[in-house]
């Protein structure tokens, strides 16, 4: 089953790697970025995670939805890495507009193993198609919550979005979904 | 089955993605190095990926043979990957000595999803024991082996080198792992 094996891969070599310094990260940041006003007024300070149903990922969320504004990159944090010396592990802050036009900071990436996902079942040699994928992701999804729930150096430093993709159609699905589970938590 | 899984995500999301760039990161190394003599001499230009078939893992591979020294790192490769802008790869280049003192420079690393089979092996949630996995490890490398033998864009450009652990309280079994391999091919 190769969605267990991401989710874990995901959380052992990435989110428990991360999660613990987003914080610091984020504070950091904002000490190097005071003359954005209102940084951080609404946001989040969690990791925000995509998951879309149909592991149809972009590689700029722009792309995705013109609400949707890259704003900078936290600051780097360098990890020596199974012999590779400061391995550099970062996230992207983007500023998402609701439809009155007021601005979140978020930091939000999908989740990478999806592309895995996505291209294994277009390749015949990887040995799953497209109509096992979408079972793979809500593993995937499922395995990971579970994962995360269980971590307590993780707790409440990120949000698990999953994305279905029925709406895919509204230009604006994206930032609503963000700002949806954003205002959730609050 | 996890290393299933794991090699495709490693080729998927990371060797693609690096090795058709490595040629030119060497040469750009080289130039940026000039005051170094003899760099690259000897020594090979593909990536060697190391796969320990106990998934014992080091971070930094002089701990591991006092026969090899870190150098330097590659440039920086910096690719937009699923909403983090200017996601970094890059390798790190180590000197090896032989027993007479000769060093040959190489891009080495260990294969970084074995750090996830090594962790979830530790961990009764994960669901699979050490028994199991060095047959995961015999797994992934084969699947990788297949995987790399049919990618024309990754031809040339790599070498695998399974390490038996049997000769491990040799102090020197890496760097001379290392250097049959990198002899191997001349
Ligand atoms: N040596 C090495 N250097 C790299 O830069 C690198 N990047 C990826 N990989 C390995 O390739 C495979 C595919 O990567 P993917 O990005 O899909 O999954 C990654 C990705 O979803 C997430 N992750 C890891 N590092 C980062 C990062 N810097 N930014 C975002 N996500 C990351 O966590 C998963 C597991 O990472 P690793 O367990 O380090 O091994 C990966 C994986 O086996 C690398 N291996």
């Amino acid at each position: 089953n190769v969605a267990h094996g991401l989710a874990w891969s995901f959380y052992l070599g990435y989110l428990q790697l991360v999660l613990p310094n987003l914080e610091d990260s984020i504070i950091s940041f904002c000490a190097s970025h005071r003359s954005t006003t209102h940084l951080w007024g609404r946001g989040s300070r969690k990791l925000l995670i995509l998951v879309p149903l149909n592991a149809n990922i972009s590689h700029k969320l722009e792309d995705e939805d013109s609400n949707i504004h890259f704003y900078d990159n936290l600051p780097n944090n360098e990890i020596d890495r199974a012999g590779v010396r400061g391995r550099v592990y970062k996230h992207s802050v983007y500023r998402v507009m609701d439809e009155d036009g007021k601005a979140s900071d978020c930091v939000v990436e999908y989740a990478t193993p999806l592309l895995t996902l996505y291209n294994m079942s277009q390749l015949s040699s990887a040995g799953f198609g497209e109509p096992e994928r979408r079972q793979q992701v809500l593993l995937f999804f499922r395995t990971l919550q579970e994962i995360l729930d269980n971590s307590l150096e993780c707790r409440n430093r990120y949000k698990l979005i999953l994305l279905n993709d029925e709406h895919e159609e509204d230009p604006h699905f994206l930032s609503k979904a963000i700002l949806r589970h954003v205002q959730q938590q609050e």
